[in-house]
This record gives structure tokens, C-alpha cells and sequence, in this order.
């Protein structure tokens, strides 16, 4: 389901060329479980945000369900974002004046769905947030507002989940009952992962990992590089 | 030197209070490393912040060096944290329009400093950021935004350094190469550390730990708890 064919991301600083990703191809199935695992900096969220459809590489194809992102225009790449992809941010990017469930309930406005709110409050007390549904961002602990952002990715029952390091500020219980979401959706629902992760522990959780090394991707049969 | 007296801090809510730290006392000698563990949304960040002097408890007393903090005003405290803390926050704080060099080199400006672009450069080039001096917090990857984070918390050479999770962006080598920093920092200079991590084996490196949870705080002796 997700096709990155030679994918590179080339960052024009001045005379300065940074090479972000440099000839990059990947492959996931769908329903697969994913995970990328790579040095800070060597092009993990580069990668991730060119998957889910917010930049656009510098050379190299990307399909979705096999269509051709690279040949869309803004609407329907929104489109696409908002159907079938439910992103968690590294940096969580939740709205500063947002209440909890009303981050959550937002990317339910497009579906013109009625129980937003509802669904919202649902998707927060699967992640232990049911005594935090008015809090601001501001107002939150770190691994809160990192489980509001896997809320609200979960809450538009997206075909693919996109989560870069979403258990960075979770101690190991609060890791492990999101990675429990994350499977039990994987399995039940067919919902196909890709996790950004630097915990091995996590990692090895995935059918398969994928190494990042410098903008370049090692592919391996299991978790052994090939 | 961190001395923490049944400390109480309290949001009020509408007509909901919420207790996020609840009679802790604790204290950390002069040159210790201590690590703070305890689950997400269990009051770690408040109580550095209290400890960082950015946060007034509700009830209860904070002496720093011997010094009742709740009896200065915003200067001294100003000059407090500007002298004695670096603090490395959970969601780093950087300035976003400003380059990286010039994040670590702003707190050298209070000390009258001369060579200030120097010493930010060597504390950036420190952390493996030499090649990423210009780039805005846009342009660095989250792991390099939190790296640009402990640069800065370093650079003013401070008695007493409180990290909010430092490594939680970093994959083990780099993670590694922070703590090396903080240790070799602790033995040689007696900088003192307090340090919030969700990971054990960070956690391990600590002289002892103490545990946050729900609003209350267990010292233990080493790692068992008492
Ligand atoms: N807008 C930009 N301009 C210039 N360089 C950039 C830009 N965005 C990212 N980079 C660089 O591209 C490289 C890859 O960044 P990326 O965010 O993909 O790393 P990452 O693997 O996610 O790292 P981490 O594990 O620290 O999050 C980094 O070296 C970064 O400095
Ligand atoms: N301004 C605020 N108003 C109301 N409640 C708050 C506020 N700030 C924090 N809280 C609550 O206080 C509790 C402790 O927050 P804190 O940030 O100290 O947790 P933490 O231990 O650092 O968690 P994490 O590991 O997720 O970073 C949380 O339950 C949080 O929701
Ligand atoms: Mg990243
Ligand atoms: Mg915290």
C-alpha cells in the first residue's frame, strides 16, 4: 500500500546542500506492522511526512494505494490525509488554545460525523485520559499531550497509522498500553502501522524493521539487516 | 543543595482541584546524580519546575544553597536560574526564529560573556551539532532540537543541571553520548544532575532514584524503594 520507489529530499541552505534522503526505497504492505529505527537525524520523520503526504520528495515516486501522490493537488492531498492517514508528530503539533477533546474531535468535522464529541471522549479514555477532556495543552504533562496526539490520529479510523516516536514521553506501562491499541487495531481491524521508534523493546514488537542510516534505507528479512 | 519541604502544588480548576504534587519532600546533595522516574502525568515536570525556580508550590518550602526561594522576588530568581541552573526542558523551548548557534549562545549574554559564539559552538559541536550551527529548530530533526536543548543548558556551566527527560528523542548512541557528557561533568566539575527519564537503563547510571507517583514522592536508598 505505501510505494516510495528512489526517494530523495535535498534541503537548499545557501551554497549548503543537505541531503535529507538520497535514493530511498520502501515498501509496506498493507495491513503490515512497521517499524523504522535509525540514528537522531538520519531522515526518519523526512521520511515519514513524504509517506503521509505533507512535503514532497525532491526526485523518486511515492504511491499510495497505488495512485501517484506526486501528481495531486493540495485538495486532494488533504483529502487523502484526512481519509485514509492518521499522523502522530514527533512534537505532537496539538492547537494551543484547544481543549483535550476538542483536539480530538476536530478531524472529525470533514466526515460530517454527529457524535463527534462522543467518539472524541471514547478515543481519550482508551488512552487513560477520561479526567482530562478540558485541559489545554499547556495544561497537560508531556506523555498526555502525546496521547492526545495518538488520539486524535485514531479517532478517524484511518486505513494507515503513521506514528513518529509515539512513546518518547511514556513511561514503559503507558508505552505498552498504546503498542496494545496499535496491535489490537492492527489485528482486528487490519490497520496497517509504520512507528517511528528508538526503543528497541517497541521495535522488535513490529512484524518488520526498517533502518535509517545517514538518508538511506536498509530494508531487512524480520529485524536482521539484509 | 536542593532541599524540597512537604511541597503541595494545586491547579484549581473551575471547581475541580487538581493535586498534582501532594506533600513531597525530598533532597539532593551537592554533586549527586540523581534520576526521577514515575509515570506520565505523575507531577516529575512540576516538581523540576518548582526545583528550576520557574513554579511557586501551592504550600510547603523549596531552599536552594539555603535560600527560602518563596522569599525572592522575579529578579533574584531571574538571577538565580541564570547562575546556578541549566535546565533542558521536556519540549526544549526553543526560540523558533532563531539559529542554533545563536539558541545556545542567548544565556551567555547576562555573564557579559566575549567569546560567546565560541563557547556556544563547542558546546554544539559537543553534542555531534557542529554541521547544524545555522539551521532554525524547523530545520533540525527532533533529537537535534533536543540536543540544541542541552547545549544551551550546559554552555553557562551551571552548579546544579535538571534535565526533563533528555533522551527521549535520542537513539542509544546519541542518548549515550549525553549521559557521558552529564557523568564526566558530574565527576569532574561536581556538577550536580536531576535528571527525569522514563528509561531504566538512564535511570540505572543515577547514584539513586527517586519515584514520583501520583503527586507523591518515595526516595529510595541506590535504586530499591524504601
Ligand atoms: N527544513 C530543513 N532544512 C534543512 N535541513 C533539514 C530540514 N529538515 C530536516 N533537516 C535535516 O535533515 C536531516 C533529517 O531530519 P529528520 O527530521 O528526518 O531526522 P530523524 O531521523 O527524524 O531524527 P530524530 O530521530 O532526531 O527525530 C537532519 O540532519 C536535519 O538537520
Ligand atoms: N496548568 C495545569 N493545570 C491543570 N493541571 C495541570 C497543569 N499542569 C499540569 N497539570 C496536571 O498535573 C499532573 C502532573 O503533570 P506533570 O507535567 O508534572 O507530569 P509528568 O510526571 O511530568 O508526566 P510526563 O511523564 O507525561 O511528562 C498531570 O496530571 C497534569 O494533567
Ligand atoms: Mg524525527
Ligand atoms: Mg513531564
Amino acid at each position: 500500500v505505501i510505494d516510495i520507489e528512489n526517494v530523495t529530499k535535498v534541503y537548499q541552505m545557501g551554497d549548503v546542500e543537505v541531503r535529507a534522503l538520497q535514493g530511498v526505497t520502501c515498501h509496506v504492505e498493507r495491513g503490515e506492522f512497521v517499524a523504522i529505527i535509525g540514528p537522531s537525524g538520519s531522515g526518519k520523520s523526512t521520511l515519514m511526512n513524504i509517506i503521509g503526504c505533507l512535503d514532497q520528495p525532491t526526485e523518486g515516486t511515492y504511491r499510495l494505494d497505488g495512485i501517484d501522490v506526486g501528481e495531486l493537488d493540495d485538495d486532494q492531498l488533504a483529502e487523502i490525509r484526512n481519509q485514509k492517514i492518521g499522523f502522530v508528530f514527533q512534537s505532537f503539533n496539538l492547537l494551543r488554545r484547544v481543549p483535550a477533546w476538542k483536539q480530538v474531535a476536530l478531524p472529525l468535522i470533514y466526515s460530517g460525523a454527529e457524535d463527534r464529541r462522543e467518539r472524541a471522549v471514547t478515543a481519550l479514555e482508551a488512552v487513560g485520559l477520561g479526567e482530562r477532556l478540558n485541559h489545554l495543552p499547556s495544561e497537560l504533562s508531556g506523555g498526555q499531550q502525546q496521547r492526545v496526539a495518538i488520539a486524535r490520529a485514531l479517532v478517524t479510523e484511518p486505513s494507515i497509522l503513521l506514528a513518529d516516536e509515539p512513546t518518547g514521553n511514556l513511561d514503559s506501562k503507558s508505552g505498552a498500553e498504546v503498542m496494545a491499541i496499535f496491535k489490537r487495531l492492527n489485528r482486528e481491524r487490519g490497520l496497517t502501522v509504520v512507528i517511528v521508534t528508538h526503543d528497541a523493546s517497541i521495535a522488535a514488537q513490529a512484524d518488520r524493521t526498517i533502518r535509517i542510516f545517514d538518508g538511506k534505507a536498509y530494508e531487512t528479512n524480520g529485524h536482521t539487516p539484509l
